[in-house]
């Protein structure tokens, strides 16, 4: 697991984090169930939760799908290249590439060889980036910075909830099971956190 | 655009090059190592430059496969697990053609993937014993 520099974080008195969609995307209650379903990845091993809220002028975490240039300085490059990008603790700025096509739900393993990308995976990494994780050498991680179209991986690795509770502790109610195993990757950066085993 | 699963995507999308990802040029620069000179590697040099390999953003780069892409490259394959040979063999390319985050993998010249991991610290990792209690 790796840290922007710095180590940005949400600040201990936010546990409670907002999120809400562009309102011109016009999303589907769908689509918008994939990112629920992506939140609670990451709020099962911290004590952090996440709720949809109307207003996105006021949200913590906005999300929203763009297309080229949208103003942030990195535009978006048609589809595949690059699917999505977020900002560190605090901007909870979450964008996506509305060019790709974003496959919702069910398995997309037998469409490997099409442009078809699996929405939840790529959200499931995004939010690691807005909660303060950067990207990681371990290709099991959920931060690993590729995905193969029609490839879906959900699940956090021991690697990512290492590194996430690191940064915000864990959730009382997380059993310390992970999906999937990996080797600690790495320091952090002039951090003076502890690392604690 | 969104499909709600695998099913309901049109039969022309499974087509392969029916839609070619901008990086897809990089295959023409398989075997290309220090010293040659082609088109696209400029190309390169900006898709290194934008995820944290080549600090410096020239107002153009050029066709030049010089010292600092082969840098930028050993560092990428490092990040990557791959072999550090400094040049674009077949594994690396068919890594970065690969759809990824738009995030930098190195920010500030700084990094916590691999390549920002010192070999003290992995000796120390790969000599590190437990036991279970």
């Amino acid at each position: 697991y790796a840290f922007f520099p710095g180590t940005p974080r949400w600040p201990a008195n936010m546990l409670d984090l907002t999120y809400a969609f562009l309102p011109g995307n016009s999303l589907t209650d769908d689509v918008k169930a994939v990112f629920s379903r992506a939140f609670v990845k990451w709020s099962t091993v911290i004590p952090l939760t996440f709720t949809e809220i109307d207003s996105y002028s006021t949200a913590d975490i906005r999300i929203g799908f763009f297309v080229g240039d949208h103003g942030d300085g990195e535009p978006f490059d048609g589809v595949l290249g690059t699917l999505a990008h977020a900002f560190s603790p605090p901007s909870g700025r979450f964008h996506l590439d509305g060019d790709e096509n974003w496959v919702i739900s069910g398995d997309i393993s037998s469409n490997s060889g099409s442009t078809a990308i699996d929405l939840e995976s790529v959200a499931v990494h995004e939010i690691g980036h807005v909660l303060g994780l950067g990207h990681s050498s371990v290709e099991d991680s959920i931060m690993y910075p590729t995905i193969s179209s029609g490839t879906r991986k959900v699940e956090l690795a021991s690697d990512d909830i290492e590194g996430i509770q690191i940064l915000y502790g864990s959730n009382p109610n997380y059993n310390g099971s992970s999906s999937t195993t990996s080797t600690n990757q790495s320091d952090t950066n002039d951090c003076s956190r502890p690392h604690v085993i | 655009t969104f499909f709600l699963n695998i099913s309901s995507i049109p039969p022309w999308f499974v087509i392969p090059d029916v839609t070619k990802s901008a990086w897809d040029i990089f295959q023409n620069l398989s075997g290309c190592h220090a010293g040659d000179k082609i088109d696209g590697i400029s190309k390169l040099k900006n898709y290194f430059n934008e995820f944290g390999y080549i600090p410096t953003s020239p107002a153009n780069f050029t066709d030049d496969f010089d010292d600092a892409l082969e840098s930028a490259i050993k560092t990428y394959q490092k990040n990557f697990n791959l072999n550090e040979t400094g040049q674009l063999d077949n594994d690396t390319l068919q890594q970065i053609i690969k759809p990824r985050c738009g995030n930098a993998d190195i920010v500030n010249g700084s990094t916590t993937m691999n390549s920002g991991k010192t070999s003290s610290y992995n000796t120390t990792i790969a000599h590190f014993h437990t036991v279970g209690h």
